[in-house]
């Protein structure tokens, strides 16, 4: 999901 | 662009749509911090992909020269579909949830209207030919990066990212065969029509 995914993929 | 105030056979509408991705994409500056270098980035994606349209949409040699009867292809047709399947196929449906992944499904198809773009122009720049290159190669090394991921992190498993971003590398496989050959045959670069 974005949260988990946003932190490391911009 | 601004050197030599021409839009060298850029595309205004794929543009448009990375404006769109990054917009729908990094909604999360407004409501959670992460860490500097991540706001950093976000709003220099933000300030990069704006200032290119604001700059093809209003600067008056670059916008005189732009191409705008041959960059025809229409936003909707990738934009709705990708809408659609975000709000079918996401992994919660809150808002923000929707919006980033709505922006990883158009990201995907962003390249489209430029590829098109590049068929339909016969001498592809050289600038615009590298500029597509990286931009595919980005890609291409994320590929790896979730590969290596997967082996080294237990249940390392992101299937939206994963695919979508399989399908934006493919769309650009043709490219990539095409620049290789006129790079090895030292010809000029040309996408068969």
């Amino acid at each position: 999901s974005s949260a988990d995914n946003i932190k490391d993929e911009l | 662009m601004r050197h030599q105030n021409q839009p060298y056979g850029v595309s205004l509408k794929t543009q448009e749509l990375y404006a769109l991705v990054f917009a729908t994409r990094y909604l999360d500056i407004f409501t959670d911090y992460i860490s500097l270098y991540n706001i950093v980035m976000k709003l220099i994606y933000l300030g990069s992909s704006f200032s290119i349209v604001w700059y093809m949409r209003r600067h008056k040699l670059v916008r005189r020269s732009y191409d705008k009867e041959q960059d025809t292809f229409r936003h909707l047709f990738l934009i709705v579909p990708c809408l659609f399947l975000a709000l079918v196929l996401n992994e919660r449906f809150t808002f923000m949830e929707v919006m980033w992944t709505f922006s990883l499904y158009l990201e995907a198809v962003a390249i489209l209207p430029q590829l098109v773009l590049l068929q339909r122009t016969r001498n592809i720049d050289n600038l615009t030919g590298q500029y597509v290159l990286l931009l595919g190669a980005y890609r291409a090394f994320y590929i790896l990066n979730w590969i290596y991921r997967y082996l080294t992190e237990v249940h390392y498993v992101h299937w939206i990212t994963w695919m979508s971003g399989l399908i934006q590398t493919l769309l650009y496989a043709d490219f990539f065969y095409y620049y290789f050959h006129s790079w090895k045959n030292n010809e000029k670069l040309q996408l068969p029509a």
